[in-house]
């Protein structure tokens, strides 16, 4: 595409389209956009992030990632979906701009690159990092098991062979350690959401305990007014609540570890569907997922900017 | 590229505490290859897992076996990817 009016959202991506999307999406709007590169993958790509900004120095913040799990590939279709929405409701729906004034977000498209190539290269069903494990042939470790929030506790596997492998260590992973740096180094992330597929599920922690968070009613009051601003725009059904009681145990899970560093609007969506194509939702959906997971989205961050702490 | 020629997802639905544990012994058996995208959790939250064509005699056996209902939630895994790809590349030249 030679901007991002004329780029197809209703297409899956390779990486290499993806980043291409990025660096138009940055030259189109230099004032509101920049990329940042937080690391690099264990195979050596680099690892980006998208700062919008309005301007001042180190604002509270929002964190939004897609595609740590590689074969969810409607979350990083969402994602380069949600980069050009921001630019667009910028300064034309006033609830978002008084967002984007008082706040910075980060959106972090492709969290595992090396497993997101491999899916185009390889294997199109791939989840984990490709990272390897001394003493074993099988590679690659779960980057939502390998946070260090219950690690290696129930809820995860200590085999590599596993997809729900947890590593040899938290933060093992570059993909993950380099999202932990940035967020000790910023400092002042107020909500973390991190978007998975698929089950139609808005949750908040724990997933590793049985335990509710201190901000429990109010998290779940978040994410059912955020449901329902989800389901207003093609009724698509949504089911809330921790990890733990909605799902299954999970340990080593990123907004568990967010959680515990004091972000208290840590989220985690599984979007659609709930199990006809699972991983393999049909590129038709990619952009009304978009809008309405964005309508969700929306209620959160304007939560976290009407409710500071 | 690796295919997934024959490859199905069944949908298990779990009735019980006791089906359950009956599957998760299931996800222990590494020679049946079995990719869980859901996996097992609790009675009335269904189990979606994809099947290699080699292992799809041997799991339904073991499903019905155990009196544990299941329904093919995707036919052929490679059909549905092949889509997928003819669709990229269509947008591609387009």
């Amino acid at each position: 595409a030679r901007s991002t009016s004329t780029f197809n959202y209703d297409t899956y991506h390779t990486l290499e389209e993806i980043y291409d999307f990025m660096d138009l999406l940055v030259a189109e709007n230099p004032q509101l956009v920049s990329k940042l590169q937080i690391g690099n993958s264990y195979e050596g790509r680099p690892i980006y992030v998208l700062k919008f900004s309005t301007g001042g120095s180190n604002r509270p913040a929002i964190w939004i990632d897609t595609g740590i799990h590689s074969r969810e590939w409607i979350t990083q279709a969402s994602g380069v979906w949600f980069a050009k929405k921001i630019t667009e409701d910028y300064g034309q729906d006033a609830a978002f701009t008084a967002i984007l004034d008082n706040m910075d977000i980060f959106l972090e498209i492709v969290t595992n690159p090396d497993g997101f190539a491999y899916t185009h290269s390889k294997n199109r069903l791939w989840r984990k990092t490709r990272s390897l494990t001394s003493g074993s042939s099988c590679v690659g470790v779960d980057a939502n098991r390998n946070w260090d929030a219950g690690f290696g506790m129930s809820g995860a596997s200590s085999s590599p062979c596993s997809e729900t492998y947890h590593g040899k260590s938290a933060n093992s992973e570059v993909e993950v350690k380099s999202v932990v740096d940035f967020v000790n180094d910023h400092g002042n992330i107020k909500a973390f959401l991190s978007i998975h597929s698929y089950s139609q599920l808005l949750l908040y922690p724990y997933g590793y305990k049985t335990e509710s968070p201190s901000d429990k009613d109010e998290l779940d009051q978040v994410a059912k007014s955020a449901v329902a601003a989800l389901s207003s725009l093609y009724g698509t059904e949504y089911k809330y609540g921790s990890i733990i009681t909605t799902i299954y145990q999970a340990s080593g899970g990123s907004i568990d570890w967010t959680y515990n560093q004091g972000i208290k609007y840590s989220f985690t969506f599984e979007l659609r569907d709930t199990g006809r194509y699972g991983f393999l939702l049909p590129a038709s959906q990619i952009i009304p997922t978009a809008q309405e997971t964005w309508l969700a989205l929306l209620t959160i961050m304007e939560h976290t900017l009407n409710n500071p702490y | 590229k690796e295919d997934f020629v024959g490859h199905q997802v069944l949908r298990i639905s779990v009735a019980d505490e006791a089906q359950v544990q009956t599957v998760t012994e299931l996800e222990d058996l590494e020679h049946l290859q079995l990719d869980f995208w859901r996996g097992p959790a609790r009675p009335g939250f269904p189990i979606d897992v994809r099947v290699p064509f080699s292992s799809i005699q041997a799991v339904k056996v073991f499903l019905e076996a155990h009196g544990i209902r299941y329904r093919i939630m995707i036919e052929d895994v490679q059909s549905l990817l092949d889509e997928e790809q003819e669709q990229m590349l269509a947008s591609q030249s387009r």
